[in-house]
């Protein structure tokens, strides 16, 4: 879930475009 | 006057801008939804909101013109290094957008209710209201957004040299507007930059407010 993700992992997954990969 | 080359740029950050804006439906939880009652309930709300908060952010980054010319690992830390200066002011300009006036007191009693400390909660009404005070027009908003995320000081930056050059694109542009928005108020400008300053002080209680909440 995302709330498991860091700060750094959602800046990272959202400028690759696969943030719900 | 803005140069056209200027205007173009405006129009491409209003474009990001106004096309990564909160989904409704969240922003209608936000004020309306009374479901929410447990500490639990709360936390994966705010959560939620917060993870959404940041991928908008990134969107909006990217569509920046210059931005994605930037090396890779520069990107991540201006974002890393802006993303709750910028969160914070997104939220100064939902809590003063004239639509949600009748919802304001919904949403600060949210806030008040969020676990937060008071400690840290009086200040962000009192920013919120110092923003509010200024009557920033939305380009003004999209723009101080946009310098808060290009500042070349943050952390393991490599490049500043690009970013400042980015920065200052969109510094003389929100000067000149600044100046045709307000022309009784030749202090705007620097007004507005004021405001960076508490935004930073926000940045840096940001992990001391969470861990206030948590405790809680």
């Amino acid at each position: 879930p995302a709330s498991n993700l860091g700060l750094e992992d959602i800046i990272r997954k959202a400028l690759m475009g696969n943030f719900d990969e | 006057e803005l140069t056209s080359e200027q205007m173009e740029l405006l129009q491409f950050v209003m474009d990001a801008y106004n096309k990564n804006r909160l989904p409704q439906e969240l922003a209608t939880k936000l004020i309306v939804q009374d479901d929410i009652v447990t500490n639990d309930d709360n936390f994966v709300f705010l959560t939620t909101m917060a993870t959404s908060h940041v991928q908008l952010l990134v969107e909006f980054t990217k569509k920046l013109p210059g931005f994605q010319t930037l090396d890779h690992e520069d990107q991540i830390a201006l974002l890393k290094g802006s993303a709750v200066e910028a969160m914070f002011l997104r939220s100064a300009e939902l809590f003063n957008r004239k639509l949600l006036d009748t919802h304001t007191d919904r949403l600060a009693e949210r806030i008040r209710n969020s676990g937060i400390s008071q400690d840290y909660i009086n200040p962000l009404f009192n920013f919120y209201k110092s923003v509010g005070e200024l009557n920033m027009a939305e380009e003004e908003y999209a723009l101080l957004s946009a310098i808060v995320i290009l500042t070349p000081d943050r952390q393991y930056i490599k490049d500043k040299e690009s970013v400042e050059k980015l920065q200052e694109s969109f510094l003389n542009i929100l000067e000149k507007l600044c100046k045709q928005h307000h022309p009784n108020n030749p202090q705007h400008f620097a007004r507005l930059l004021g405001r960076l300053t508490e935004l930073r002080t926000f940045s840096h209680h940001h992990t001391d407010m969470l861990m206030s909440w948590r405790v809680n």
